[in-house]
């Protein structure tokens, strides 16, 4: 399903400076494969997610879906990519402050569903699944933090994605409702073999997973199947 | 040193909706003390913190600063008391996306020192003792998540305030930053009798405090003393 090979991704500031945020990265990931992204603040893990998320473009190697290049895609294979064949969730969410929280899940629905009263029909279904049924109309300055998340999350399951990129998607859920989030995820990647990679500080959500990438400083030092707990 | 007393607070939202998000909560938080504020995602304890911030007016009961109600503040004692007296950590930061890292931390010096070139000292003293030393010319953007939250953390340090109020200090960071960080805050709370309120969805970091108070829908159900782990 996805690629990335010696991906490397360098933010270059005034005046010379350089951050090598990602230094040669390579693994891959499957259909239906469940993979947690772990290291310490700063390691590189959010770049990756946009590297593999096509959001970025790498400044060395390659990032590759079911074997085609994303530096290839037309711009419209690319918003195909992002909107519909990838669900992501953001670490600061990036919702939009002046729709409602419905409208928010609906966006990415756009690129697929014609129907207005579809589109609506799916978001409220994806808040409701989230636990935010009760929330639809309010908009983001509206809501406590943990429910925003799960708008985001909602927005990225919207679509029915191939694989659903998470990055800390349970940072602001108390732990009761962040098992119930992965609970749901998990219960998506087990029904329709949608892949799922999450990056998580949390070692329980973790352990969740059925492989484990360790990041620092840029490099990957741990890439290994476990047994989810 | 802060005192709530049955204080409600509730939103009122288009067409009669109302959300009552605190429905009659009261303690009391003395020089020193250590309180760790928990609950579900959607309790009320954003609220309960923007109230005793000084951010937001109850629409019920009080809220005392050494006895004094902060309805009876001038704008000047209120400023003094946000910005000086307190240190806020937001859930979401609220960073100044045009400003360096370092710039932002000296924000509330403004209130207290006088010259420029002592507020940059002192800021970059801050970010250095929460591990960005190297990131103080970064702006918002240019910092991963967890480098966001520690530059919202270094901001609420920098007056050397009376009380700490943090929403989530540790959402973003791997177990061993977080650590760090709260050994930072309890440092501080040891030595110069800082009062700490943290509110934080991970039962390791509530074990730390010297008490804890749950919320469940806008009440106190629990505010018990716990011995820290
Ligand atoms: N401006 C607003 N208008 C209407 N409702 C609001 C507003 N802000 C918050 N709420 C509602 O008030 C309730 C309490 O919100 P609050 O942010 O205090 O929760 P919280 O305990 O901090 O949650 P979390 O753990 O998810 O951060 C939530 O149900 C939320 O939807
Ligand atoms: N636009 C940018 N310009 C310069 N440096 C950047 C930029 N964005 C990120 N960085 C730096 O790149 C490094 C990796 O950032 P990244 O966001 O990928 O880390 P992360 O592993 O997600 O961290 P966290 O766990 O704190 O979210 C960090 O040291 C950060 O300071
Ligand atoms: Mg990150
Ligand atoms: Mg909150």
């Amino acid at each position: 399903l996805l690629e990335a090979e010696a991906v490397e991704r360098t933010y270059r500031m005034g005046g010379d400076v350089e951050v090598r945020a990602l230094r040669g990265v390579s693994f891959r990931v499957d259909r239906g494969d469940y993979v947690a992204i772990v290291g310490t603040s700063g390691s590189g893990k959010s770049t990756l997610l946009n590297l593999i998320g096509a959001l970025d473009r790498p400044d060395g190697g390659h990032v590759r879906y079911d074997g085609r290049d994303v530096r290839e895609m037309s711009d419209t294979e690319l918003a195909e990519l992002r909107n519909v064949r990838i669900g992501f969730v953001f670490q600061s969410f990036h919702l939009l402050s002046r729709m409602t929280a419905r409208d928010n899940v609906a966006m990415p629905l756009v690129y697929r569903t014609s129907s207005p009263k579809e589109r609506r029909r799916r978001a409220t279904e994806a808040l409701e699944a989230v636990g935010l049924g009760d929330r639809v109309d309010h908009r983001p300055t509206e809501l406590s933090g943990g429910q925003q998340q799960r708008v985001a999350i909602a927005r990225a399951l919207v679509t029915e994605p191939a694989l659903i990129l998470a990055d800390e998607p349970t940072g602001n859920l108390d732990t009761r409702t962040g098992e119930e989030i992965m609970g749901l995820l998990e219960g998506i990647q087990a029904d329709r073999g949608t892949a799922l990679v999450v990056i998580t500080h949390e070692p329980e959500i973790a352990g969740r997973a059925g492989r484990r990438i360790e990041l620092r400083d840029g490099l990957v030092v741990a890439d290994a199947v476990q047994i989810p707990t």
